[in-house]
């Protein structure tokens, strides 16, 4: 019989791993669109790839915080990165968009609504975003849940290259059980929390993919300057 | 790897937070 542990709720009402997880937190990030470009499709483009690359900067940073992340041996941890950058990159923008009714907040300067994105030739990953946005919206996301969604994201990228599976299968538990912890805490009332959170990834992944093959074309179109971590990890996803 | 460089870069600061 496999030994099955049931969720302890924690004492005091705070789990570590969630509180280790708030305090990795990146800062906010301006996107500062250049106000000598006119504004165009390529000058959105450009604005959301530089954005992109300085945020994925904070997001390596945010990733060696995360416990036991950093335990892993590098090549994992670079394997879970390449799988799961635009997963991160896309949860954030949705808990931002959170209080806005169908607008993207891509950083508090850089709001896009549904004209700005069909402009900028977004339209269908603007779409989709707010999909996420909205079943999020609908289970009221706290930022407690999206710190260990995201960080679960990252363990949970179903990398095809991990050395040390043993490894990432640790660290998936442990913030599996931060999450459960959590909600056994704060939301008695819904023993299907953790679940339900945890069956919004598939969208996740589905919307982050479009986001990937959408900017992969950009990157072809070469019209778009890129800066070269986010070409590093867009190549990575080829 | 060679291909990584950068991730591999950032990955391996052991500075925290990486500066921009």
């Amino acid at each position: 019989q496999p030994h099955r542990k049931q969720p302890s709720c924690s004492t005091l009402g705070e789990n570590k791993v969630v509180t280790l997880l708030l305090g990795a937190e990146p800062e906010k990030v301006c996107a500062m669109p250049d106000p000598a470009l006119p504004d165009s499709d390529i000058k959105a483009l450009t604005t959301l790839c530089d954005l992109a690359d300085r945020e994925l900067v904070l997001n390596i940073s945010w990733a060696k915080n995360i416990p036991g992340f950093s335990s892993l041996c590098l090549s994992d941890q670079m394997s879970l990165l390449q799988s799961a950058w635009m997963e991160i990159l896309v949860l954030r923008v949705a808990f931002r968009s959170l209080p806005c009714e169908d607008k993207l907040v891509f950083a508090d300067d850089y709001i896009m609504d549904a004209e700005q994105a069909k402009s900028a030739g977004l339209l269908e990953l603007h779409k989709a975003i707010l999909q996420l946005v909205s079943r999020y919206r609908s289970m009221r996301l706290e930022k407690e849940e999206f710190v260990t969604l995201k960080a679960i994201a990252l363990a949970n990228s179903d990398s095809m290259h991990i050395e040390d599976v043993e490894a990432v299968q640790g660290l998936q538990d442990s913030l599996h059980e931060a999450l459960l912890d959590y909600e056994c805490v704060h939301h008695r009332e819904d023993p299907r929390r953790a679940g339900k959170l945890i069956m919004t990834l598939p969208l996740l992944r589905q919307t982050s993919a479009k986001a990937v093959r959408h900017f992969c074309s950009i990157k072809q179109d070469g019209r778009v300057p890129m800066h070269k971590l986010f070409l590093e990890l867009l190549e990575a996803n080829v | 790897k060679e291909k990584h460089k950068i991730l591999h870069r950032l990955l391996q600061n052991s500075s925290s937070p990486v500066d921009l």
